[in-house]
């Protein structure tokens, strides 16, 4: 049975990215079959694991499968890490929004395309652009649950309350059985009094919805994507590989 | 001559409100009458500065402006700087970038609306949502300039050609005067490899279209918004209010 998790939060620069890539990493050393798909023009996921792609790359990425209707099987790039398979995205996502306005059941174009491979897969992860806009409409439409990172300052509070009322609205007219992975405190200072006080209103608010792992600020995590791999394969040792593990781990044990 | 200045970045999380926050106090306070326009349905800017509003807020906002048609006058809130207004945002801009999708000359709604009021103000500057998208484009096409807040980060660094790409097609179709007001590198921690390694990346690439005022990380800058104030209000001795002081210096005197 295949899970889709989407990473979104319409906030920018809370770690979306950083944890759908490592999340990937720490699933496929695990030896759980994974599917990255980034569906953000940016294409900062596909570039955080550029290094792991080789011979397996494939020239289609997600705008070919969500506008031109090509195959996905045509758009999945395999990696170094043999449990771990890519779609990757094209700055010319950034006009499909409006592309896709007009189309017919245009918020389900990414569970159709995703349908086939289903069985295939034992975690499917969705990097989401920070809006919510069709695209991210489109992960919501098909994924199992939302994981939602947020970083320890007083604008990403901020933005919950419409992210919310947002997965309520999917959960109404799309996408009834779409629920929260899991709210993801990242970014964490333990010097900082705000890293502290972000965290109590966060656990406060979302209880046992909250992860019990926390990512700590480790600029390692920052220079990792500079060389391509996720932070396992960058820098094992590090604070952040410590804790992504332990949120894979955390994850997994959920599931049982 | 009122000169109009977008904040923009795609890229999420870069500073692009807390620069437009912090520069429209700056140039306030140094008695230039400002109007700081949000138009990202997070409505960061609008949290930033909401202390600052009081008998003269506004129950209009910039959604009614674009979308109501209602007149720009009706949508300006005054502040406690007498030399700064305010038009703030709303959660329901979401839905702003499909319905202008139909609208006859949708990318010059904005241009439109401000027009009015153009000779009132020296200073009006526009906080961008974290897109390319048909908000963004509005900001672009009735813009002087735009300033480009970049963090010292590997993914900020390759947004940029993305960005360039945007504005360079909106200055042959859109507003062939759009120029670049500055790249500003943002969240500098001079602890950290990565930051130097990216400062100069920008500084190379950009050359004196760098600004020569860094942002430095400083924690103070992320407490301000809890409390609805600018930097300048909430902590004028700290690094932060020190450095977007001599930003608004280094571009008031780049003017004369
Ligand atoms: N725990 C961390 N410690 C230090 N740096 C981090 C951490 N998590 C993420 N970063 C860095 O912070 C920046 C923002 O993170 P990231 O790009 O993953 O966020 P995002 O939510 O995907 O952004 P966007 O909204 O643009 O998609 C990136 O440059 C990343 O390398
Ligand atoms: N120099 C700085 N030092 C410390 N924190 C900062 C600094 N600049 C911004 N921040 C904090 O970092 C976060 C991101 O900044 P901000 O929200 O201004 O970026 P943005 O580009 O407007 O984000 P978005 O893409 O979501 O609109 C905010 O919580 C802000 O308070
Ligand atoms: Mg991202
Ligand atoms: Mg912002």
């Amino acid at each position: 049975m295949t899970k889709i998790i989407a990473f979104a939060n319409q906030k920018g620069g809370v770690g979306k990215t950083t944890s759908a890539v490592n999340m990937a990493a720490g699933f496929a050393v695990s030896e759980h079959k994974t599917l990255l798909v980034d569906i953000d023009p940016q294409c900062n996921a596909t570039t955080g694991i550029a290094a792991l792609i080789n011979n397996g790359a494939s020239d289609v990425n997600i705008y070919d499968l969500l506008i031109n209707n090509v195959s996905v099987e045509e758009g999945i790039s395999q990696t170094d890490l043999k449990y771990l398979d890519v779609i990757q995205s094209t700055r010319d996502l950034v006009g499909a929004e409006i592309e896709l306005v007009g189309m017919m059941a245009r918020e389900f174009r990414l569970r159709d395309i995703l349908h086939p491979v289903l069985g295939k897969y034992d975690y499917i992860l969705l990097d989401c652009p920070p809006s919510l806009g069709l695209l991210t409409l489109n992960a919501f439409s098909c994924a199992d649950s939302v994981l939602i990172p947020i970083q320890c300052e007083y604008y990403a509070l901020e933005g919950l309350s419409q992210l919310l009322q947002t997965i309520r609205l999917v959960q109404k007219h799309l996408n009834k059985n779409l629920e929260i992975e899991g709210v993801l405190i990242t970014m964490y200072d333990s010097r900082l009094n705000l890293s502290k006080q972000v965290e109590q209103e966060v656990r406060s608010y979302f209880n046992e919805k909250t992860f019990k792992t926390i990512i700590h600020r480790n600029v390692r995590l920052g220079e990792a994507p500079g060389f391509g791999k996720p932070i396992l394969l960058y820098d094992a040792n590090s604070t952040g590989a410590q804790d992504y593990l332990s949120l894979t781990r955390e994850i997994l044990e959920n599931e049982t």
